[in-house]
């Protein structure tokens, strides 16, 4: 949560107050969610000595706002076969792309001009290779210039996203990626990111891109001003993270710099979000430039967020994390990442594992779907191979198929978690089918790998299509990537199934249980600082200057932690050792009494006090509850976390437990009902809930419980009174009997048979019948119909047993009718 | 309609012995070697000026000599790739 004011951050750079998605934060914002750059920043973390290039067409290295960064060693013209990666320039000015992609990533700070980059103290270069034939050549060729100099190698291209496709790296781009990762950055990992298609309109599916689509590069999708999906984004199930970009005409625009030195705010599509998360990347190998290419990979499943993206397939996967298909793990959150990179311990060896292969050929029914499974171990009897702990899953696939894009591909682990591998692209009609296509997902991430894995193949025909012609999956193979180890700590407690995310959350145990969180605090050592005695030691000099913060009684040396005593607050203790500090850091508070800084209450980022109540703002992780002063994991009950400022905050008074928004409750108090939403006032009998009035107003006289006033909306009549046609009666009328319904507690006025005036106990227990009919047993009978002979007559005919002839039963229709 | 493909007078070739060996190669069947590609060990950069230098047929004749080269263990004539800028 930034707080505005006394922690702001301000830049003489003229468009700085534009760049909305630094300023989340800020009141008025409409962006709701934090990316949290400027909170790396004044952790002090701004890119330096961090090297990125942009692969595009060029960059403008003597624009004002990127001159300072500028690094030559970082670029090249493979275009032009030369040291100088100047974009060409015409009148259409095409080439301005790499220029733009930069200024995102390093555009100077408090230079008057533009912009400020996301990482302005890093080096930026740019390698121009999209001003000419692009060959596998060029692309191998660009994507292994000086791997052990620059850290990142930001794209923000790839093949045509029209929908119809499918197309990659080939065999030279291929293992100039594995050249990067394995030997890269002293072996450490070049850093590959990745802008997902821009196919949003055309249908596309970004699986058909084999950049995106490759274990080794970052792919990253974009987000608009309000978290809505933007028109142009694709969705799949390779995309790792998130950042804002352009959106619709009403919505926030991204600035940088363009060509001819100038200023623009025409940048869009998710070419802004990848040169974002290499900027961000920056920040974290600032912070940590020990990181692999995984550990950065891991770094961003951990600390990415959805927080207010709008998504219709936001799930819990088996490990705990919440991941969609259109925004990976989510919006990225700098400064979650810098703290991460900070701690970070480099994850285990990556293993891979072809933990299935199926030749078999198979047809796919049209209309109908194709279920292939195979139960692996993992690689288990291969100490090497094996795979506990996902990271990326790879399906290779071979189909062919008369329509491409009538297929759909799914792939279900064994935790239960459905990635899409393919959707149905409206506009391929390709007959390629698919040629040992690799399909990537990172929705397993942390997944256990041991297990039941289901491929799902839907032939969904857009357009009328020869029945003869069916396609084939010929063959699949699964391939698993990751560790035998847990990578940290906390995948071991989340393994479960994976889940969508639920609206509602569960009943909590009222205040404290989910006040105070039960860890055990670290103890902080709380020994009176001494200074060591100087007895004995007579040539100790005190002559020199001491530290600012030292206070009256001197020092040993000029630094900090040699000072006798402080002027202000000292920090630390006899075991870490002590200096003197002008400010308590986070975490801590100072106690003007005894001049020290003492820690807060686990939670707590800055507080008054160390009790848990004297809390006022929270680290992360935890929410602020404003009434209690108190920093919580969960809101008690009657609270609900809000999400863009982590506070516990009110639900409203009826509701008991609420998510989202006050009103939004999930569980009412005593004496409210959850109607839609909400709680409403359960009312007496005899009274219903007016909505309008927001009171309990009197049912019409004769029913007991109703949903209105009048006398048609009854539910449940008084005693006695029975329902008929929607209202309470005394009695029934003619035709109708008083009638039992099974399950039903109200008693009901039921018709009678047809033509029945009067019946008991069923409706064919006819006792009278209406005007012109005869009761006949049970039944009424049109007098003119049934008519009898002489009496004496009919009996013969009845003791005869005569009745079963036709000719009897007509002349004596009603003896013979009794007669059964 | 699917669009053409379109080939270079660019070679992407495996060669077998060295940057010396690659030279050699080359002049023996008129290409210039324009260097190793990158990083990646024993591939090099051919150029052909006798071949078209942008068509949609592959090309025939001398790089089929080159292929039966022993120090060749693979080759292939550049495609042009189409490349959008997001």
């Amino acid at each position: 949560h930034v707080r505005s004011d006394a922690h702001s951050i301000y830049f003489n750079d003229p468009i700085w107050s534009n760049m909305w998605y630094m300023h989340c934060g800020d009141k008025h914002s409409r962006c709701r969610s934090e990316m949290n750059v400027p909170a790396a920043w004044k952790r002090g973390y701004t890119g330096k000595n961090v090297v990125v290039t942009i692969l595009d067409d060029g960059i403008e290295r003597n624009h004002p706002d990127l001159a300072a960064n500028y690094d030559a060693y970082a670029s090249y013209d493979v275009n032009g076969n030369d040291y100088d990666p100047s974009p060409r320039y015409d009148a259409s000015n095409e080439n301005k792309h790499g220029t733009r992609c930069a200024g995102e990533v390093a555009a100077s700070a408090n230079n008057s001009y533009c912009i400020v980059g996301i990482a302005y103290n890093a080096k930026i270069g740019g390698i121009r290779m999209l001003d000419g034939d692009v060959t596998d050549v060029v692309e191998a060729k660009s994507l292994g210039i000086r791997p052990n100099y620059i850290d990142i190698y930001s794209a923000s291209w790839g093949p045509d996203d029209d929908g119809k496709t499918v197309d990659g790296p080939g065999r030279l781009a291929k293992q100039a990626f594995e050249y990067g990762i394995k030997k890269g950055r002293q072996g450490l990992g070049s850093i590959f990111v990745w802008a997902s298609g821009n196919g949003g309109r055309e249908g596309d599916y970004c699986s058909c891109d084999g950049y995106t689509n490759s274990i080794y590069t970052i792919s990253v999708s974009s987000t608009t001003e309000n978290g809505y999906k933007p028109w142009y984004l694709e969705e799949c199930a390779s995309t790792l993270a998130t950042t804002y970009s352009s959106g619709a005409f009403y919505e926030g625009k991204i600035v940088t710099t363009d060509l001819r030195q100038r200023c623009t705010d025409g940048h869009t599509g998710t070419s802004v979000s990848a040169p974002m998360v290499a900027g961000i990347i920056a920040l974290a190998l600032e912070a940590n430039n020990q990181l692999t290419w995984r550990d950065v990979q891991h770094l961003l499943v951990k600390t990415s967020r959805p927080a207010h993206l709008k998504a219709s397939d936001w799930k819990v996967n088996g490990a705990g994390h919440k991941v969609s298909h259109l925004y990976g793990f989510g919006l990225v959150d700098a400064e979650g990442i810098v703290v991460e990179a900070k701690k970070w311990k480099a994850v285990p060896s990556q293993h891979m594992c072809v933990a299935a292969s199926d030749k078999r050929p198979r047809i796919i029914p049209i209309e109908q779907t194709l279920r292939t499974t195979a139960l692996t171990n993992a690689c288990a009897d291969h100490f090497d191979q094996r795979v506990v702990f996902l990271e990326h899953v790879v399906v290779r696939i071979s189909i062919s198929h008369p329509r491409r894009g009538d297929l759909q591909i799914h792939l279900i682990s064994p935790s239960g978690t459905k990635s899409q591998l393919l959707a149905r692209r409206l506009l391929d009609h390709s007959n390629d089918g698919f040629t040992n296509w690799e399909f990537m997902t990172v929705h397993c991430w942390g997944e256990k790998a041991e297990g039941e894995w289901t491929l799902e193949v839907h032939d969904i025909p857009s357009q009328v299509r020869n029945p003869e012609k069916q396609g084939k999956l010929k063959e699949w193979s699964l391939i698993l990537y990751g560790t035998a180890e847990h990578p940290y700590n906390t995948f071991s407690s989340h393994q479960s199934r994976s889940r969508m995310l639920e609206i509602s959350t569960p009943e909590l145990e009222p205040s404290k249980a989910a006040l105070f969180h039960k860890q055990v605090e670290a103890t902080e050592d709380e020994e009176d600082y001494s200074a060591p005695s100087i007895q004995g030691s007579p040539n100790i000099l005190q002559t020199s200057v001491c530290h600012p913060e030292c206070g009256d009684k001197g020092c040993d040396g000029p630094k900090a932690d040699q000072c006798l005593n402080c002027i202000h607050y000292s920090l630390g203790s006899i075991k870490t050792g002590r200096k003197c500090v002008n400010i308590c850091p986070l975490g801590y508070f100072g106690d003007s009494i005894s001049k020290r800084c003492r820690r807060c209450s686990r939670g707590c980022e800055t507080c008054i006090g160390r009790s848990q109540n004297q809390c006022l703002s929270c680290r992360r992780g935890f929410y602020y509850h404003q009434e209690l002063n108190t920093c919580v994991t969960l809101c008690p009950a009657g609270f609900y976390e809000d999400e863009s400022q982590k506070y516990c905050f009110k639900c409203h008074p009826n509701c008991k437990k609420c998510v989202d928004e006050p009103e939004k409750c999930t569980i009412c108090k005593e004496g409210f009902s959850l109607a839609g939403g909400s709680c409403i006032l359960d009312c007496a009998p005899g009274t219903y809930f007016n909505s309008e009035l927001i009171k309990c107003e009197k049912c019409h006289s004769t029913c007991q419980t109703c949903v209105g006033p009048g006398k048609e909306e009854c539910i449940y009549c008084v005693n006695n009174f029975k329902i008929h046609e929607k209202k309470c009666v005394p009695g029934c009328n003619e035709g109708f009997y008083f009638a039992k319904v099974p399950g039903f507690l109200q008693k009901v006025c039921a018709r009678c048979e047809e033509n029945c005036l009067h019946c008991e106990g069923s409706s064919k227990n006819c006792v009278k019948c209406k005007a012109g009919f005869m009761l006949v047993g049970n039944t009424c009978i049109a007098n003119d119909t049934c008519s009898n002979a002489a009496e004496m007559f009919c009996e013969m005919v009845k003791s005869n047993n005569l009745c079963e002839r036709k000719l009897f039963t007509q002349l004596c229709c009603r003896t013979c009718l009794l007669a059964g | 309609l699917r669009s053409p493909t379109v080939y270079t007078n660019h070679w992407a070739v495996e060669v077998l012995g060295g940057p010396a060996e690659a030279d050699r190669v080359a002049s023996a069947h008129g290409y210039l070697n324009l260097g190793q590609i990158g990083n990646l060990e024993n591939y090099y950069h051919f150029y052909h000026s006798k071949t078209f230098k942008r068509s949609t047929f592959s090309s025939r004749g001398t790089h089929t000599f080159l292929r039966m080269d022993p120090k060749v263990k693979w080759l292939q004539q550049q495609e042009v790739k189409r490349r959008v800028k997001r």
